[in-house]
């Protein structure tokens, strides 16, 4: 049975042996056999290809595949490395590792920045983080004036941005996550800990296939 | 009052709740 789940799955595209990516990742094999579980739901709830389009991704972040989100849509561009507009499972591996409790904070300290860098500059701009403010406000149905807007803008760069030539670099970043460190809150899951016990419902391969090999 | 912007977004918005991924399961 479990040779011929291993041929099966080596037939999607995109499969990574669990193997590499428990090696490369904060994952153990079995932990990420348990993500291929869900990786497999995930990826068959609109299209049956073995690939997350950005519909199945909103789909299960919102139970509605049609709900755009700017920071929903941030996180699918960072978990699709290749940028063809899907998500394989060793990207989906590998970019989830950076929510694990066990990963270093300067993964997720560099992963938030590259999350905020809207227009992949290499900085987090005024612009950039007025629109994100805007996103969110439209997202929560806040209404605030645009002068209450520019203050929030315009007080968090002055606390951000040290050196004041209007942009947020990396150095500047990290600075500003040592003094903030609730910022990266939602970088950490702990569901992720110990994924084969948070979710029993997986571990039924995991353990056929760790029994066979 | 004082907001920063980024604690604003990063505990607001649902777009980061990744957690609702295992919930599908």
């Amino acid at each position: 049975m479990g040779c011929l789940f291993t041929k099966h799955i080596k037939q999607i595209p995109g499969y990574e042996e669990p193997t590499v990516l428990a090696g490369e990742t904060s994952f153990t094999v079995s932990e990420v056999e348990a993500l291929y579980e869900l990786f497999k739901k995930l990826s068959s709830s609109i299209i049956v290809d073995g690939l997350i389009h950005k519909e199945e991704f909103q789909l299960a972040l919102f139970k509605n595949s049609n709900t755009r989100n700017l920071f929903a849509d941030r996180i699918f561009d960072l978990f699709d490395v290749k940028r063809n507009g899907v998500i394989e499972f060793g990207e989906f591996v590998r970019s989830l590792s950076v929510f694990h409790p066990n990963t270093a904070i300067s993964e997720k300290i560099e992963f938030a920045f590259r999350l905020y860098d809207l227009r992949h500059t290499g900085f987090i701009e005024r612009e950039e983080l007025k629109e994100m403010v805007l996103a969110l406000l439209k997202e929560s149905d806040l209404c605030l004036s645009d002068d209450v807007v520019e203050t929030i803008v315009d007080k968090t760069f002055s606390e951000a941005d040290l050196n004041g030539d209007g942009k947020i670099d990396r150095e500047e970043w990290k600075e500003f996550v040592a003094r903030n460190p609730s910022l990266l809150k939602n970088m950490t899951l702990p569901y992720l800990k110990d994924i084969t016990i948070a979710f029993p419902s997986f571990v039924l391969y995991s353990e056929v296939e760790d029994s066979d090999i | 009052p004082f907001f920063n912007a980024f604690e604003l977004i990063s505990s607001m918005s649902s777009g980061f709740d990744l957690s609702s991924l295992f919930e599908s399961k």
